[in-house]
């Protein structure tokens, strides 16, 4: 791991405070191929390093015992710091029902995100309904109402294939039943696919989403940028969910995603059953980046 | 790359880098190639940009290159097609149940997800699409008991192509790799012929990919990969890695959410979208 690689780094210290040039290059490089490793982005990678480095030249780490040990302190302060603080509550507008909207690219795991959150919200208090608008994917509509039906949760799905229509419909039927909060999980698309993307847009005009939660699989890799980026400027999102960290991705695109769009990522799924939705927690998702 | 002007500078060799880095071909990888690259140069081997882009797009396709059979190209066979979750695996299945019914061979679905909400269900609807038989057990059955059914029915219809779906598993979670394995024992007790493992990967997954490859690799041996969604951006370089360490041939790309949406593997185009 990287605080091994860092002692191998400045075990051929002779003496101590006399720390070469020559001697911060090389750290910074096991710092950069760890993070690489991690799959954190290229260019927050070079970001990243830079602020280390300064750092790195400093008084704390020069006058150090353990440089070593105070580079990696050093990277877990700064990386912890880029994660963000915790933020794992969904900030609603008072208006009934609030409007949580879920995107992402095809497979992330859109889905079960969207009846987890029910019934995490359920065990808060809340009176959720489910709405269904992927209207592509075959049986996806039979796959969410089959978890609502799981967890006794209503499912709203539309007559119509304008994911639209759909959606304003699903909301009357929450006023009708007083369901307070809606869900909605529309299909996996590709940041590259204008109709898509434009759907989207059109989606969270109509609706004035409380949130919109972008879902991102945590074995993603460089790509996760590209995707965030536009799905930020075409349809703009207010926070992140990263699924899949009960595997053993690093998961450095969740801090890729944070450092790049600013977006606070609210939880982390850790497995396929519908309770398994987490606070994120930030210190704990850079140590897990480090490795 | 090439756009930026003919001349080797730092600029140049750094673009490369980000390229390769880009494309998820992995921090040692990236640097083994760019150093290499840069020696080559530096001796007059490569006399500008062009010619390093060519030498580079020539190893990478190398590298992903493969003389290992297709499985999917000598029936008769039973494919067992696996990987982690949401990867492709249903669309894919029905995507070759489709192009390879087309060709002549006689195909049928065995519909192994019987654990995921709707996946019998996803799979009808692709079956449907490709004209081909699915056979089916009640959701939360056992997936093994499928697969044994499915070779029941392939025997009686003399199908040629077996293909069995199966549910979206973490290599993490060694019950479910167990239970992987218990399904391809199964399928090698009951299947009149050969039986092949093809692993579904995402284009847009990182270096784990590397790690998913191995470790399904050392559980059942794989035959093949189906690299996905090289529609979008991502360029799915982690399978280099996963060609030199474990010589698995990339057999088929997904390349969109349609029925016909699934080529051939075609490593000079791999290359060139790496570093174009
Ligand atoms: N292990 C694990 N699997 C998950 C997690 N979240 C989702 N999955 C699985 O990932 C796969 C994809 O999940 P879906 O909810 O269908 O993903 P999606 O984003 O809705 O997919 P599309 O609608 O096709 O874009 C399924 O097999 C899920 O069970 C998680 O946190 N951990
Ligand atoms: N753009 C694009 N999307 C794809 C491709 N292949 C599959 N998908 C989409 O990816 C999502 C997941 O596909 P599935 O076939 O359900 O994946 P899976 O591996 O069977 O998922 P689990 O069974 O839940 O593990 C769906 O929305 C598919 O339409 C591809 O080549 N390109
Ligand atoms: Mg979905
Ligand atoms: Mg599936």
């Amino acid at each position: 791991n990287l605080s091994d690689r860092l002692q191998a780094v400045f075990a051929k210290l002779t003496s101590r405070g006399v720390l070469s040039e020559a001697d911060v290059d090389a750290a910074m490089r096991e710092v950069r191929m760890a993070l690489l490793e991690a799959d954190v982005n290229f260019k927050t990678v070079k970001e990243f390093v830079a602020r280390v480095r300064e750092r790195a030249v400093g008084q704390e780490v020069m006058k150090s015992l353990t440089p070593g040990q105070m580079v990696v302190k050093i990277v877990l302060e700064e990386l912890t710091a880029l994660m963000g603080t915790s933020e794992s509550r969904l900030v609603f507008s008072g208006r009934l029902p609030a409007v949580v909207m879920l995107v992402g690219l095809q497979g992330s795991g859109k889905t079960t995100v969207a009846a987890k959150l029910a019934n995490l919200l359920r065990k808060q208090g809340k009176s959720p309904l489910l709405v269904a608008c992927d209207v592509y994917r075959p049986a996806a509509i039979d796959q969410l109402e089959a978890l609502g039906s799981q967890l006794g949760i209503p499912v709203y799905r539309g007559e119509a294939t304008d994911v639209v229509a759909i959606a304003e419909a699903g909301v009357k039927d929450a006023i009708a039943r007083m369901r307070d909060v809606v869900i909605v999980d529309t299909a996996g698309r590709l940041h590259v696919d204008e109709e898509m993307m434009a759907e989207a847009a059109a989606l969270k005009a109509a609706l004035r989403p409380d949130q919109v939660l972008m879902v991102i699989d945590a074995m993603t890799g460089q790509d996760a940028v590209n995707a965030a980026t536009a799905f930020a400027e075409r349809v703009d999102f207010d926070g992140v969910i990263v699924s899949k960290l009960d595997g053993d991705a690093r998961g450095g695109a969740a801090l890729s995603v944070r450092a790049v769009t600013g977006r606070p990522i609210k939880f982390a799924g850790v497995g396929e059953k519908l309770d398994a939705l987490e606070p994120f927690h930030p210190e704990r998702m850079a140590k897990r980046i480090l490795g | 790359l090439l756009r930026k002007g003919p001349d080797l500078d730092q600029a140049f060799w750094e673009d490369l880098e980000d390229a390769l880095l880009q494309a998820d071909m992995g921090a040692l990888a990236t640097s083994e190639m760019v150093d290499r690259l840069r020696d080559l140069a530096a001796r007059e081997a490569l006399p500008d940009a062009e010619a390093v882009i060519d030498r580079i797009q020539s190893e990478i396709a190398a590298e992903v290159a493969s003389d290992r059979p297709d499985p999917f190209g000598a029936p008769p066979v039973t494919v067992l097609v696996v990987g982690v979750n949401g990867t492709g695996k249903t669309t894919s299945v029905g995507k070759l149940a489709k192009s390879l019914s087309e060709a002549g061979n006689r195909v049928v679905i065995g519909s192994g997800d019987t654990f995921r909400a709707a996946a019998i269900e996803q799979l009808r609807v692709w079956a449907e699409r490709a004209d081909v038989p699915v056979v089916e057990r009640p959701h939360g059955s056992d997936p093994a008991a499928v697969v044994f059914d499915t070779l029941e029915a392939a025997k009686q219809r003399g199908a040629d192509t077996v293909l069995i779906d199966t549910a979206g598993r973490l290599h993490t979670s060694a019950d479910l790799m167990l239970e992987l394995a218990k399904v391809k024992r199964i399928a090698e007790r009951e299947s009149p012929f050969p039986v092949r493992v093809v692993l579904v990967m995402d284009a847009t997954t990182g270096q784990n990919g590397l790690v998913q490859a191995r470790e399904f690799d050392r559980a059942l041996g794989l035959d093949g990969i189906v690299l996905t969604k090289l529609d979008g951006t991502a360029r799915g370089g982690i399978v280099v890695a996963v060609a030199r360490e474990l010589g698995v041939p990339i057999v088929r790309i997904g390349v969109g959410e349609g029925a016909d949406d699934l080529e051939p593997f075609d490593p000079g185009a791999f290359a060139q979208a790496i570093v174009g």
